[in-house]
């Protein structure tokens, strides 16, 4: 009898869970949706920017480069190896199939 | 234009998530490590 | 008994499942905090300037940020195009997505390391719909969720 109220106790947490997780989803979905909404409304887009100096403070000392690129444009980071003249070789490769792509450098200096 | 290399880590514009950067970043400071 | 067992495993999944869409939704909120904070925070220093600030002062979302050390060597290449670029670096960088940068700004009033102050908590809540404000009081109690547990 233990074992068969542990069942039942069991299958309708199981049915609680599921209706949260099936809660979570939705909500998920509807905040997906919103983001971007927000993001592509024109008014929005208008303020939707950071300054040189917003930068700097949160980076501060260190060289910056903002990539803006087109939606899908890849950006590959292989992993370090050890170059020629012993030291190591860090990369970086955009690739844009969508239109050019813009680097700026930032260095408060 | 250079190949893709086999061990990299990807990340697309408005298509992948942060967690790809964050990875890009361990494998970085990994390789500094060792 | 054997029925319990598998039970109590699928109650473990549902639960790991749940916590990790719990994690992914508080991300969500945060980004839509931070993103809506920024357009208030522009909109306001615009009206109360008269003006927009020069656009070669600004960098407009969404971009991707590579910071490193100001002793290293940046060597770039760009095709004539302007479709792809090189970058070897001779040091270590560290690439972080704009909501990244937006959150160290501060634009998400600190609810990622659960520490928000009252006013801005009410802030924060009046940039999400009520349905979800009960997050936002949560990520204010601490009760942050670390997506990167639950990733493989």
């Amino acid at each position: 009898k233990e074992v068969l109220d542990h069942l039942q106790r069991l299958k309708a947490q199981i049915e609680d869970l599921e209706i949260k997780e099936k809660e979570l989803d939705q909500q998920k979905c509807w905040l997906q949706q919103s983001i971007k909404n927000i993001s592509e409304d024109p008014t929005n887009s208008r303020f939707a920017y950071i300054t040189h100096e917003d930068l700097c403070n949160c980076f501060s000392g260190d060289t910056l480069l903002t990539v803006l690129a087109p939606s899908g444009t890849q950006l590959e980071v292989p992993v370090p190896e050890m170059g020629q003249n012993g030291q190591k070789k860090y990369q970086v490769n955009l690739r844009s199939q969508s239109g050019p792509i813009q680097v700026l450098l930032i260095n408060k200096e | 234009s250079c190949p893709s290399p086999a061990s990299a880590i990807t990340y697309k514009f408005n298509g992948s998530p942060s967690k790809n950067l964050q990875a890009i970043n361990s494998m970085i400071k990994q390789g500094e490590r060792m | 008994a054997q029925e319990c067992q598998n039970l109590e495993l699928e109650k473990q999944r549902r639960i790991e499942r749940i916590k990790q869409k719990r994690a992914q939704l508080q991300e969500l909120i945060l980004q839509q905090i931070a993103f809506k904070n920024l357009v208030q925070r522009n909109q306001q220093t615009e009206e109360e300037r008269k003006s927009p600030p020069p656009r070669s002062s600004v960098i407009q979302l969404p971009f991707i940020l590579l910071n490193t050390s100001v002793r290293t060597v940046i060597d770039c290449s760009i095709s004539s195009d302007k479709c792809e670029y090189l970058f070897n670096f001779d040091n270590t960088f560290e690439i972080h997505d704009d909501i990244e940068v937006l959150k160290r700004m501060g634009m998400s009033f600190g609810l990622e390391y659960g520490k928000c102050t009252p006013e801005n908590l009410k802030t924060a809540k009046s940039l999400v719909p009520k349905s979800l404000e009960s997050y936002v009081t949560g990520m204010a109690d601490g009760q942050i969720l670390n997506q990167e547990q639950f990733t493989c």
